[in-house]
């Protein structure tokens, strides 16, 4: 089928042979593998530089996020890959250019796929201020331009695209007007039996622009000021060379729930404690022999 | 009172400026600087509760303070970089038993024993960390691996401990070592 399949103790991941993208995710169970389809890629967004005297001109800064354009570019069409395999977990390392990474990894006993992403220093020698974000398709998941995302001290909230529940919108910024804060996940529903999950170590900016679509902004640089107030544009130059950002994401689909016991909302509920609560670790240098520690 | 400047420096990034990341860039500066100082301090005082909940290993061993690696983000930490041996301690903030996979960054070209709080052999797999990590600027690290094992039971709210040792012997590092592969064309 033109794909790689790596299989672990619990998941499987399918990379394109060419393109070197992700391709599907599957679970493993004794009777065998159930593979879904699942796309997942890098994009930018070129910032609008905009008129600030101009309401529908204003340019994309600290506070605004504001497209000059209504979709987004591939940063690359394929991706290098190295393939790490071990005995407690295997990864796969994609290089999209030397400025967008990520490392797909699974680790044998756990039911999620983690995706660490690096981005930056995000390069602006032409002259064009960029938001990088990652956007995950399930082909198959029908959403009826719904997703669910959580805001803090608001939970689950139920969004709509081009849709509010409490006035008519007409939204001038189709892709802007659909962003939301994203606290902690964004989830897909398809029915009671096929949902799907991205969570984030951090809060970032979220949407679902079409059926099956998870969008996540990672990282920005804007070269103007948006003149709502903070007077200087969102372009941060450290070493001179722009600011790079490591993060997580975790990807989860209601098959991963293969244990009676806890379904997919206790899974992602479950996950996203263990990111919230994450082991602290501490160093203690020492002379003394494994016996003796002991 | 050590608790203070952390809390202090939380305070004022609730401001929304802080929270949204639109504050100008020196205001940003200082709110990291101010967040810095309260996380180390409070660090110092993590570092005493666990010798309190330590037995006494005085006229055993040496009594070295636990240091903390803020920037295990970025997979540096020089302890675990330098030390031919060290002690990890993993604290788990959860109210209920869990497991962990430990990610400790590590130089090139050398095997670690790793052995739990029963003297038992924790398996280690090395994971050659990512180039694109490697090249970025201002990252100031050795490692160029993850060590990673399992933390298996760490109860509620305590810590488990694992004695880390580097071995000589090259064999060890090759059993280690993930197997790395690039697809041609």
């Amino acid at each position: 089928s033109g794909e790689m399949e790596l299989v672990g103790k619990n998941l499987a991941l399918g990379v394109d042979k060419d393109t070197g993208l992700l391709k599907s995710i599957g679970v493993v169970t004794p009777n065998g593998i159930t593979m879904v389809k699942v796309n997942q890629t890098f994009l930018r967004y070129a910032g609008m530089s905009g008129n600030n005297h101009n309401e529908d001109h204003r340019a994309s800064g600290a506070y605004i996020f504001r497209p000059n354009g209504t979709s987004a570019q591939e940063i690359s069409a394929k991706a290098n890959i190295t393939i790490i395999e071990g005995p407690l977990l295997f990864e796969i390392h994609q290089v999209w250019t030397p400025w967008v990474s990520q490392v797909l990894r699974v680790y044998m006993d756990q039911l999620v796929l983690e995706m660490e992403w690096l981005v930056g220093p995000i390069p602006i020698e032409d002259g064009i201020g960029k938001e990088i974000v990652n956007r995950v398709v399930w082909p198959d998941i029908v959403t009826n331009n719904t997703f669910y995302t959580d805001s803090n001290g608001r939970e689950i909230v139920q969004r709509v695209k081009d849709f509010r529940p409490t006035w008519q919108l007409q939204n001038l910024e189709p892709i802007a007007g659909n962003y939301y804060p994203v606290n902690s996940r964004l989830i897909l529903s398809a029915g009671p039996d096929v949902s799907a999950a991205i969570l984030t170590d951090r809060s970032q900016g979220g949407t679902s622009l079409d059926h099956g679509h998870m969008e996540l902004m990672v990282h920005r640089r804007l070269l103007h000021d948006d003149a709502f107030g903070v007077g200087e544009a969102l372009n941060e130059t450290a070493f001179g060379k722009g600011l790079v950002v490591r993060g997580k994401h975790y990807l989860l689909h209601s098959y991963f729930a293969t244990s009676k016991d806890c379904d997919f909302g206790c899974l992602h509920r479950s996950v996203g404690e263990h990111i919230m609560l994450e082991p602290v670790l501490s160093f203690t240098p020492t002379t003394a022999t494994t016996h003796t520690w002991k | 009172p050590r608790l203070e400047r952390l809390k202090e420096a939380m305070g004022v990034l609730q401001h929304h400026d802080a929270v949204s990341g639109t504050a100008k860039q020196h205001v940003t500066n200082d709110y990291a600087e101010r967040l810095a100082q309260g996380v180390a301090e409070s660090f110092e005082l993590v570092a005493e509760a666990y010798s309190k909940l330590q037995p006494d290993i005085s006229g055993v061993e040496e009594t070295v303070e636990p240091v903390f690696c803020p920037l295990l983000n970025v997979s540096s930490c020089p302890v675990s970089e330098t030390s031919s041996a060290f002690v990890v301690t993993v604290y788990n903030p959860l109210a209920r038993p869990r497991q962990y996979y430990v990610r400790i960054p590590v130089p090139e070209g050398v095997g670690y024993k790793v052995t739990d709080y029963k003297g038992d052999a924790v398996e280690v797999q090395l994971v050659p960390l990512p180039e694109s990590l490697l090249n970025i600027p201002g990252r100031n690290s050795t490692a160029k691996h993850d060590l990673v094992f399992l933390a298996k039971d760490i109860p509620p709210l305590g810590f488990l401990q694992f004695h880390v040792k580097k071995s000589a012997n090259i064999r060890i590092y090759k059993e280690q070592m993930s197997s790395v592969h690039v697809p041609t064309g």
